[in-house]
């Protein structure tokens, strides 16, 4: 099954 | 003081239409060398990121950076009442805590200003890399919304995969599953109407519809659309806004667990 990804794992806080 | 004139206010109603779905809430950055505001939506699965730039505006002056919290449902109420083809001036002092709409028509026999209430939010910035695609495709936009509306009935993700075939859109559900596949246009008479791929490496991935379908919000802002792809990386959905900026969506795909 699929999981939604959230942006954070992907972006960094600024 | 801050204050940024646009010859159309539709451009302004566009815009809010485009991210209202997304957004409650929403800071807008305001400096030199325009309006920015990046926001991600609740779920924290997309991101808007909204630039108008300074020189698209018909008269823009900003003295000082201004950070300016808006309720978007408020902007929506206040910008129903502008007409189409009303100018709009934004106005705000240096910290203030209101900013100011005054709407003219055309033949400025009727001016009417709105005050509207900012808030302080302290909302998350992501930094987003400058990235590298291997895929990018631009599609008429209105093709693209038709696409997403009509892959929607079938199921709750879209499978997006891009070869040097072309890209193919997919989907699956309760009652059976659906593929789009576009080939890029042979030749090219209007860009506007275009498909044009470009490809280093094939990617799939796979987003959640309802997210695309609110993207789609923006078709009325520019003709045509852009996406962005890579492996394990959100994908980019970019809408130009003639002569002004861009409004761009991230989104995060889902992956096998």
């Amino acid at each position: 099954s699929l999981t939604q990804t959230k942006l954070k794992s992907f972006f960094t806080p600024k | 003081m801050f204050e940024a004139r646009l010859l159309k206010s539709s451009i302004l109603k566009k815009v809010l239409e485009a991210i209202k779905d997304l957004l409650t809430q929403a800071t807008f950055d305001c400096d030199d060398n325009g309006i920015q505001l990046q926001a991600m939506d609740n779920s924290h699965v997309a991101l808007v990121s909204l630039l108008l730039r300074a020189d698209g505006f018909d008269k823009y002056r900003c003295d000082r950076n201004v950070t300016m919290g808006m309720n978007l449902g408020s902007m929506t109420k206040i910008l129903k009442c502008a007409g189409d083809k009303d100018t709009v001036t934004m106005k705000a002092q240096d910290n203030a805590d209101t900013v100011t709409f005054v709407f003219e028509s055309p033949n400025q026999e009727k001016v009417s200003d709105y005050e509207m209430k900012l808030m302080n939010l302290d909302l998350e910035h992501l930094g987003i890399p400058e990235t590298e695609y291997s895929c990018t495709i631009r599609m008429p936009s209105a093709e693209f919304a038709r696409m997403c509306r009509d892959l929607s009935q079938f199921g709750e993700s879209i499978v997006i995969s891009c070869t040097k075939e072309g890209v193919k859109f997919s989907t699956s559900g309760d009652i059976g599953s659906a593929n789009i596949k576009l080939a890029q246009t042979a030749s090219i008479d209007k860009e506007d109407e275009a498909v044009i791929i470009e490809m280093d490496e094939p990617v799939t991935l796979t987003f959640a519809c309802q997210y695309l379908n609110y993207f789609t919000k923006a078709t009325s802002l520019s003709p045509q659309v852009q996406l962005s792809m890579s492996a394990d990386v959100p994908l980019v959905v970019e809408y130009r806004i003639p002569d002004i900026g861009h409004i761009r969506y991230y989104l995060a795909p889902k992956i096998e667990e």
